[in-house]
């Protein structure tokens, strides 16, 4: 479904050069349920934001579908960003101006749903991670873990084919994240792509492939037998 | 050393309130190494600002050194938070505009120390936590665990007598962590006392005093006997 191949990503040039990426293939097929791992630095948010085309390579290439990425209109990337894909922020992104249910409304009108029915939705995804009673608190009137669970929810909003999920449970505790990692399983059992990053050891056992990065670069690969 | 008594918390009014904190008493004694743990939202950042001097009560008072805080001057309590105390924020809050290094320098600046020195010892706290290569990136060209190891060097900055810290290894793998882990312990062993939220339960080991909270309230303090 997406394929990086001989991807680089490089900031700045001589001497304040930094290489994110180097050369890195991989794929993520229909269905998977994929992690990325390793060190803090190495290069997984980037990955994922070059895999989630919310970024471009440096050089190499990304392929949704079969198609190059690199000859999308912006018009077609903002529909797979909008339409396909849900996206969990590492620092959540959430609009300091709009409520929490606000924050889950957006990408419902940006997509043009009608009001009764984003309303509905996005109260239930609130609902759904715990936030019920915290609908119409500010960002700034909720704990960190409640901001990252509005972001979960945000990513939810257009029932998105693929999600990209970056440390979605870094700020919960170990029952709000098993909370969270239940709906993305279900999600994945649906037939829904999930591409996580994590630091998390104990979650492993929810992927059905684990890629490690280490300095920029691919150092493994672990597939799992299907169950 | 730090002793909250009676503390409430509570935000808005009649049909918006929320309550944050209710009736926590709890002491933090010169040289612990408390943790503080529980649910997502049940108010652990919250209580590590009232206990830091960054919030103030609704009701209820907090003691240092046996005074009432509620009657130290504004002065009194930047000298806490700029000479006695090193905070490090779930969200990090590093000022965009400056480098790593700068914004590890800044405590140093406000405490009116010589540039000569600010520049060596910032280099130093950013070399102990990894980051010797990253002195001249901004914070948007650093990963979020980098972004979180600058936080922790900054509070570091002027030798703290007390470190508070929100959920410190939230983004970092378990390596970082352990390096970090590490660097609390060794201060607290020369007598620096910590306080720390953390969700992670491996790291309980390292604490000498854990206080769980749940919706608000205190529901359990562990002691742990001295080795
Ligand atoms: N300004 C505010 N107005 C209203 N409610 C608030 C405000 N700030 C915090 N709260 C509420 O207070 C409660 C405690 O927040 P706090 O940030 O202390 O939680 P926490 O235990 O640190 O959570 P986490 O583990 O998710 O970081 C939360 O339920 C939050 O919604
Ligand atoms: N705009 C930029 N300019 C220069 N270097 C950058 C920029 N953005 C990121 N980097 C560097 O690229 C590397 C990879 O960053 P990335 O955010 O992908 O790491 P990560 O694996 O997600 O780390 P973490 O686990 O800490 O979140 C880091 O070493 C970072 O310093
Ligand atoms: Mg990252
Ligand atoms: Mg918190």
């Amino acid at each position: 479904m997406i394929k990086a191949k001989n991807v680089w990503k490089i900031y700045g040039r001589g001497e304040a050069k930094t290489i994110a990426l180097k050369n890195v293939n991989v794929e993520i097929k229909e269905g998977e349920f994929v992690m990325i791992m390793g060190p803090s630095g190495c290069g997984k948010s980037t990955l994922l934001n070059i895999l989630g085309l919310l970024d471009i390579p440096t050089k190499g290439e990304v392929y949704y579908k079969g198609r190059k990425t690199s000859s999308m209109s912006e018009n077609e990337r903002a529909v797979f960003r909008r339409k396909i894909s849900g996206f969990i922020f590492q620092q959540f992104h959430l609009i300091k101006t709009l409520t929490a249910l606000e924050n889950v409304e957006l990408p419902m009108m940006l997509d043009e749903k009608d009001k009764i029915y984003r309303k509905k939705r996005a109260k239930k995804l609130l609902e759904m991670v715990g936030l019920g009673d915290r609908l119409n608190h500010y960002p700034h009137q909720l704990s960190g873990g409640q901001q990252q669970r509005v972001a979960i929810a945000r990513a939810l909003a257009n029932n998105p084919k693929i999600i990209f999920a970056d440390e979605p449970t870094g700020n919960l505790d170990s029952k709000s994240g098993l909370i969270v990692m239940n709906i993305l399983k279900e999600l994945n059992e649906k037939g829904i792509t999930i591409v996580m990053v994590t630091h998390d050891q104990e979650l492993t056992k929810y992927a059905s492939k684990i890629i490690k990065l280490k300095d920029g670069e691919v150092v493994e690969v672990i597939e799992k037998a299907k169950n």
